[in-house]
């Protein structure tokens, strides 16, 4: 995935690290410290269309549907994660008991155009 | 008709650096929210001690939580009442986590050094549902001839959640030799204060189909 330039108007992964003390929320979040809240954002002209790592794209798949269906699309390609992982979460519930889970899909790794 | 909606995250305005962040924040509270199944972010009114924390979380075995639909938990006792020279009664509050296939359950003691050979303990589960207070039920019983830590397994199958979420258990102890004169000069067996304070270690598997499968057609 490209590296977000503030100039690049392109498709890509823009990084934002979210630190919970700023939330205000480092009293019941134990651990991490904050996390990466990335997301995609960016133009994809349609020679992007279908790059890089598309096949793991929920919308690759009901976009080939569209095209099997329909020869020409008539929307157009958009920018999404491709590539997730989950976040590991240490936490205090309600009641005051210390929870470890795993959030699935909490961090978006790479973008592509669909 | 979304197709012909212009793709929402191929530009657009560019935010100013403060709003961006600002917007970066809300979509991140709500993000963990969401993620973690709350409507809004709790309240602690009673945080555990830090050093019984710490200590309890170095206890946890270092076992990979599945991601999305596992967790562990541990859970302070929140009322412990010593209702005879060998007998406590342990109250847990453990709502909504209740709701999940709970799998695998041990409670963590600290038995004092002024243990005299081996201890016998019985652990009963006391229930709290209307028409069921004061009833018990044998859950565990363990010998223990060391001191420090224990961790006992109790049967995941004793304690199905109830909808109060307060699980309540009785500990009924005493030293195999009762040599009463002796047990007299030693005090108490179990320590229940300060940061050695009895936990319950959970591992509970959340009621939602498998997050992140993807159904194959």
């Amino acid at each position: 995935t490209p590296t977000c330039e503030p100039e690049t108007p392109l498709c890509c992964r823009r990084d934002h690290y979210v630190d919970f003390q700023e939330l205000g929320w480092r009293d019941w979040i134990l651990q991490p410290e904050g996390y990466q809240l990335n997301y995609c954002s960016g133009q994809c002209p349609p020679h992007l269309a279908g790059s890089p790592g598309i096949a793991a794209s929920f919308h690759s798949a009901v976009f080939s549907l569209l095209k099997a269906n329909n020869p020409w699309p008539v929307g157009s390609s958009c920018c999404v994660p491709t590539a997730r992982r989950p976040l590991s979460l240490l936490y205090l519930d309600h009641n005051g008991n210390v929870v470890k889970t795993d959030v699935p899909d909490m961090v978006v790794e790479a973008c592509g155009c669909s | 008709q979304g197709i012909r909606s212009a793709c929402p995250s191929c530009g657009g305005p560019t935010l100013a650096p403060q709003a961006e962040h600002a917007l970066v924040l809300e979509l991140a509270k709500q993000q963990i929210l969401e993620g973690l199944h709350l409507t809004s972010r709790p309240r602690i009114t009673h945080p555990p001690p830090q050093a019984a924390l710490t200590r309890a979380l170095r206890r946890l075995q270092p076992v990979s939580v599945a991601p999305g639909n596992e967790e562990e938990v541990i859970s302070f006792a929140t009322i412990v009442a010593s209702t005879s020279t060998y007998s406590s009664m342990l109250t847990f509050h453990l709502s909504p986590l209740w709701s999940g296939h709970l799998y695998h359950a041990r409670l963590w003691l600290h038995v004092l050094p002024s243990l005299p050979g081996t201890l016998y303990l019985r652990i009963f589960r006391y229930g709290t549902r209307r028409g069921y207070q004061g009833s018990r039920t044998l859950l565990a019983k363990h010998q223990m001839t060391t001191t420090g830590w224990h961790a006992l397994t109790l049967p995941s199958s004793g304690l199905k959640g109830e909808e109060s979420g307060v699980l309540k258990l009785r500990l009924d102890y005493r030293p195999l030799e009762s040599n009463s004169t002796v047990i007299g000069q030693s005090g108490p067996l179990l320590d229940m204060t300060g940061h050695q304070h009895p936990f319950l270690e959970l591992k509970i598997g959340t009621n939602e189909p498998e997050a992140g499968r993807v159904r194959r057609r």
